[in-house]
């Protein structure tokens, strides 16, 4: 016992030589890219803000197994800079995944400022672009909204569908039901807030397609 | 599944700890911080093939058959992997969405000759 070391794990494996380590990190990469169905790792132009991460990583339920052949994926909205108001803009979200599974689970997550004038009446439109680049947009859903912080408002996920090119587009059309904020002001206060942290972003479910899955649906 | 002494000959598993900032990946590799990349090695004596509990499969059982008829089976037995588990990852995909999926039979849990 004097002797032998008090924790038998504790010397573990030798620390492999420089050469063998390397090997072994080619390895787990290409393990984990295979696991993933990906050829090369991606590359990351603009990450989402920390606090916006943070907060969205709170949404999924980070102890809960993700069914096999499932994902569950966090998209967060792209606004144009030049928009006023949230409530006239486009919400576009580049989902490149939706052309190769199937979408069974959609909640569109938005932060209400207190500032929130009494009932808002949120509408959710997809904004489309059909052949002849003519553009078509469908309503979603529309929601009442009467408390202020984040609101989960689920989506159709049937009617959820990505764009040839990946692109999902909301518009959100919102009108406070009392108008009391715009006959004090004349400009209905911005109740959304899309600051950094409170971007707004889209919570998804998804799953592989099967081989001939649109055979068998057009069968 | 033999308790893997660092020394140890027989077919055991090995652990090997990956950090994801070691790859260079903790960019996008949002959560675990690493993995087990775990394998299986080692000697694969007579004695220990096939023996059920050690490598429960199909393969063994028929070995077993041979074993028992023929003292000296005329094929060897691997040391492999006999359980799996998930890894679940959460990482950034190329349009900066958080993913979060578990990836089947990634960790290496057991091993065993068969």
């Amino acid at each position: 016992q004097a002797t032998g070391s008090a924790c038998p794990s504790c010397e573990g494996p030798a620390p492999a030589l420089p050469a063998e380590r390397a090997v072994v990190l080619e390895l787990a990469k290409q393990q984990i890219l295979k696991g993933l169905h990906l050829t090369s790792r991606p590359r990351i132009t603009h990450p989402p803000p920390q606090a916006a991460l943070t907060r969205a990583l709170q949404r999924l339920q980070p102890e809960t197994m993700v069914p096999r052949k499932e994902q569950e994926v966090i998209s967060f909205a792209t606004i144009p800079d030049s928009s006023t108001s949230i409530c006239s803009s486009m919400l576009t979200f580049y989902l490149s995944t939706l052309q190769s599974h199937h979408l069974y689970y959609a909640r569109l997550w938005l932060h209400v400022l207190p500032t929130l004038p009494g009932t808002l009446h949120l509408k959710i439109f997809q904004w489309g672009t059909r052949r002849r680049h003519r553009e078509s947009h469908g309503l979603l859903v529309e929601h009442h909204i009467t408390t202020p912080g984040w609101h989960a408002l689920i989506l159709p996920s049937g009617g959820l569908r990505g764009e040839e090119s990946g692109i999902v587009k909301l518009r959100l059309d919102c009108k406070p039901l009392e108008d009391n904020n715009t006959a004090a002001t004349g400009q209905p206060r911005q109740p959304l807030d899309t600051t950094e942290h409170h971007r707004p972003f889209l919570e998804l479910k998804i799953r592989a397609n099967e081989p001939g899955a649109g055979r068998t649906k057009r069968r | 599944t033999p308790t893997c002494e660092p020394k140890t000959p027989l077919c055991c598993r090995r652990n090997y700890y990956v950090d994801f900032q070691e790859l260079g990946w903790r960019d996008w590799i949002l959560q675990p911080e690493g993995y087990q990349l775990n394998y299986c090695s080692g000697q694969c004596p007579p004695h220990l093939a096939g023996s059920p509990g050690i490598a429960a499969s199909f393969h063994s059982a028929v070995f077993n058959l041979l074993k028992a008829n023929n003292p000296w089976p005329a094929g060897t037995s691997c040391c492999v992997p006999t359980a799996r588990r998930p890894l679940s990852l959460l990482y950034l995909d190329k349009n900066s969405n958080v993913i979060k999926t578990d990836v089947p039979d990634m960790v290496v849990e057991a091993c065993g000759c068969s």
